[in-house]
């Protein structure tokens, strides 16, 4: 494992222990999209489809783990804690989801490397991956008043994604058997550009020590 | 190409 991939990871990790923080020290989630949140739960649960059939390592499996139980005590926090659902903010987070998930799955059933069940998940849920902080930054954009956490948070899942790219490219050029996962890439790229317009106000607010604020 | 590819990455 490479160092990109591992502060990739950690990045990863990073951006959910934030969004947990806040969750659960301020019993808040204002300004979190549930709908973002449960994108990200049907993408670990499509991706990790082997998590007890396919070893590859210790790190991997308690990774696995973590992001499941994570994105599950999330969603929990959200719909049922009594506080915390409470500052859900449901009128701002208007994104139609389903389409996204609709869209995602036609796409993978054109697109993938391999036609088996597996496969046509787990290239799912790459793609949905890809667009699954839509719903979030369409919520950011209406909240005038972004927290420092939730400001952190897209920043850290931005930052993990670009990381997995410069890993990836360092995986070409220096594993011979790296295949050509051209697939992941684009969406990976993908990914990644539709955080540019928030990482220019990230960094322009952080600078000029200001409060977050994306333009409408 | 081989059949079975491990997906090592997150």
């Amino acid at each position: 494992m490479n160092i990109f991939r591992f502060a990739g990871d950690m990045m990863h990790l990073l951006s959910v222990v934030v969004l947990l923080l806040k969750i659960h020290k301020m019993k808040s989630c204002a300004g979190i999209s549930l709908k973002t949140q449960e994108l990200y739960a049907l993408v670990f649960i499509c991706r990790y489809l082997d998590i007890f059939t396919g070893f590859i390592s210790l790190y991997n499996t308690i990774m696995k783990i973590v992001f499941l139980a994570s994105a599950f005590s999330i969603l929990w926090y959200m719909r049922s804690h009594k506080v915390v659902r409470q500052t859900y903010d449901k009128d701002q987070d208007t994104f139609r989801h389903y389409f996204l998930i609709l869209a995602c799955m036609v796409l993978a059933l054109l697109v993938h490397h391999k036609f088996t069940f597996r496969e046509v998940m787990w290239t799912f849920s790459i793609y949905l991956e890809a667009v699954a902080i839509l719903p979030q930054l369409v919520m950011l954009q209406r909240t005038r008043n972004i927290d420092n956490l939730t400001g952190n948070y897209v920043f850290f899942l931005g930052t993990y994604r670009g990381l997995y790219m410069l890993n990836w490219v360092y995986r070409y050029l220096t594993e011979v058997h790296y295949h050509h996962r051209w697939l992941t890439w684009i969406s990976g790229f993908i990914q990644t550009a539709l955080y540019a317009d928030f990482f220019y106000y990230y960094v322009k607010s952080w600078r000029n020590n200001e409060k977050l604020q994306l333009p409408a | 190409e081989s059949t079975y590819e491990p997906k090592d990455e997150l």
